[in-house]
């Protein structure tokens, strides 16, 4: 499904350039759940961003589900991220003065255009409720408490189930146990809708529920393990 | 240093009332390390607004070293916030189009003028150095990954030294050793300057640096404990 191959990318502030991404290949198989871990400020959100199509390569290539993506205008790359990826945030991104319920129904009328608006509101609010927000829908983003508004980041990425699934350290915000409700929830879509999920985390046991563990360090990939079975 | 009494903070919503926080007492002696815990939507950044001066109760009352705040006009309570109390947000509150080092020594301006803007600058930049961005000092937010904005955060309500540092989830985006870093940071404020933090975590191992934890559920507080000595 994913295939990088020597992707760099160079920031350049006046003199200096700071290398976020040092010549990083990578292949994720469909139906992956891989975790991709690193000290902060190693490079993973911008990887992230590229993989998401949000973001371009300074130099090398990236194939997403068998086409070259990452010469691609933004509008044909902005198709390709309404109809095949659900990105979780890092910082959310959800529109304010809008309620939870709108924030998450908003990618269905790009994917989902025949369903109507009552149809798409409904299943708006299956995701939220699955994530434990039901009693929360009408609520704003400046209505709801850091975790919350995570979990609806987490609701809009999922509501249209994309076959790719990109969160950034999604449960950075969340007690254990709702975390943990979402990392199963994360597993199920990827056992049963064999949805691809690629998870940022910074914490053992979240990429624990993963089969596979990237580490990156100073932009590099610098360790592709399976995850040891306990 | 911190008396509540009896605060109960409510949001009207329409016909429903959200009682965020439910007749909630607590004291903090001058000097403490405590940590707060308790499950996402909790209440945990409404006590930590209240107790910033940020947001007033609904009802109840908050002593502030010797003053009832609760009742003070804006003006007064931001006067104290910016002599006594330094605050990490959760979503950290950053100045956009402006520099970390800008962003850092902001608060110098309020609390201590008698700085030359060169002396104010030079000590944003040992608490940004102290927090591992010494090679950042010039990025703008924008340019910054969720960590290293995090970080700035945290020297910015570090960098005039306050009496008071309250701290939402500070390591919420920090690796383990960036985290670790942060946290033996605040307890050297702690033991050296007696600093009093109260400091918002998610993470056992995180609030394990305090040596107290107080757990919150539905607005109540439910527990109140030293740490269990290891
Ligand atoms: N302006 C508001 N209007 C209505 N409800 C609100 C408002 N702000 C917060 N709430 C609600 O109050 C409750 C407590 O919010 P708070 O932000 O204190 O939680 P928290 O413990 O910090 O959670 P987290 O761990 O997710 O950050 C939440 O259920 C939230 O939905
Ligand atoms: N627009 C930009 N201009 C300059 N440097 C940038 C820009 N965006 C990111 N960087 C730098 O690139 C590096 C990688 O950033 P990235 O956001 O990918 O890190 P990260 O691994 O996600 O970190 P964290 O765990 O803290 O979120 C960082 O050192 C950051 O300062
Ligand atoms: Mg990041
Ligand atoms: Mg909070």
């Amino acid at each position: 499904l994913i295939k990088l191959v020597g992707v760099w990318k160079t920031y350049r502030m006046g003199e200096l350039d700071v290398h976020a991404l040092r010549d990083v290949s990578l292949e994720v198989a469909r139906g992956e759940f891989i975790a991709i871990m690193g000290a902060s400020g190693s490079g993973k959100t911008t990887l992230m961003n590229i993989l998401g199509c949000l973001d371009r390569p300074s130099s090398g290539s990236y194939w997403l589900d068998g086409e070259e993506v990452s010469r691609m205008s933004a509008d044909k790359r902005a198709m390709i991220r309404n109809r095949k990826i659900g990105f979780v945030f890092q910082n959310f991104n959800l529109l304010p003065r809008t309620s939870a319920l709108e924030n998450v129904a908003m990618p269905l009328s790009y994917t989902a255009s025949h369903l109507t608006e009552k149809e798409a509101r409904r299943r708006a609010k299956e995701v939220l409720e699955r994530v434990g927000l039901g009693d929360r829908l009408h609520h704003e983003p400046s209505q709801l408490s850091g975790g919350q508004q995570q979990r609806v980041a987490i609701a809009r990425a999922l509501v249209n189930k994309p076959p790719l699934l990109l969160a950034d350290e999604p449960t950075g915000n969340l007690d254990s146990k709702t975390g943990e409700e979402v990392l199963e929830l994360f597993q199920e879509l990827n056992r049963e809708e064999g949805v691809t999920v690629v998870l940022v985390t910074h914490d053992p046991h979240v990429a624990s529920h993963a089969e596979r563990i990237i580490y990156i360090h100073d932009g590099q990939i610098v360790e592709d393990l399976p995850r040891l079975h306990s």
